[in-house]
């Protein structure tokens, strides 16, 4: 564990506890993507199979419970909270996000490391995780002005794979052996659908503005 | 023979 990783994970973890407060504090789900979230919840639901099966560490399978029941439970809130379902705007929400599900999967029959069950479904969760952020940029896109916390959501779930891919660095410089060349593309094509959403939000930082992304 | 790494990261 290197402080980029221990980074990144604490990153992602802001960005689902950001995502949990907003919702369960002012009760609304208003600039969020439902779709975004239930991808969310498919990608931790394909990689964390191996949950129960091998034990890393505490902290490894403390992080996997909490991102499993935070992505499950935002879905729910969404979907099913008599008042945050209200503030869904399911008219704005129309990323048809299953289009992403079917070609990752292929790929991921395609190209992984091992052709098993459990190798092929993490290999889905890593490509589906790399496209999952699209639903809720587009959203971001059509609803144009952002409120605060969703701001800070879509950097912070950015931030946390840009960290990672500086963990993968460390580890290919400090390791031998250390070569994941999937994990590592699907990290950077991560990374860079979310560039130009970083750049609009650090000149709405510099310049202290209201966050706007242009049509 | 290398063993498959196991899956430490999240």
């Amino acid at each position: 564990m290197n402080i980029f990783r221990l980074a990144g994970d604490m990153t992602h973890l802001a960005s689902v506890l950001v995502l949990l407060l907003k919702i369960h504090t002012i009760k609304s789900c208003a600039g969020i993507s439902l779709k975004t979230q239930e991808l969310y919840a498919l990608v931790f639901a394909t990689r964390y199979l191996d949950l129960f099966t091998d034990y890393i560490s505490l902290y490894n399978t403390l992080m996997k419970l909490i991102f499993l029941v935070s992505s499950f439970s935002i879905v729910w809130y969404i979907r099913h909270h008599k008042i945050v379902r209200r503030s869904y705007d399911k008219d704005q929400d129309t990323f048809r996000h299953y289009f992403l599900v079917l070609p990752c999967f292929l790929l991921a029959l395609v190209i992984n490391e091992k052709f098993t069950v459990k190798e092929i479904m993490w290999t889905f969760s890593l490509y589906l995780e790399a496209v999952a952020i699209l639903p809720q940029l587009v959203l971001l896109q059509r609803t144009r002005n952002i409120d605060n916390l969703t701001g800070q959501y879509v950097f912070l779930l950015g931030a946390y794979r840009s960290l990672y891919i500086l963990n993968w660095i460390y580890r290919y410089f400090t390791e031998p052996h250390y070569v994941h060349w999937i994990t590592w593309i699907s990290g950077l094509v991560q990374t860079l659908l979310y560039a130009d959403f970083f750049y609009y939000y650090f000149q709405s930082w510099k310049n202290n503005v209201k966050l706007e992304l242009p049509a | 023979y290398q063993t498959q790494p196991v899956k430490d990261e999240l």
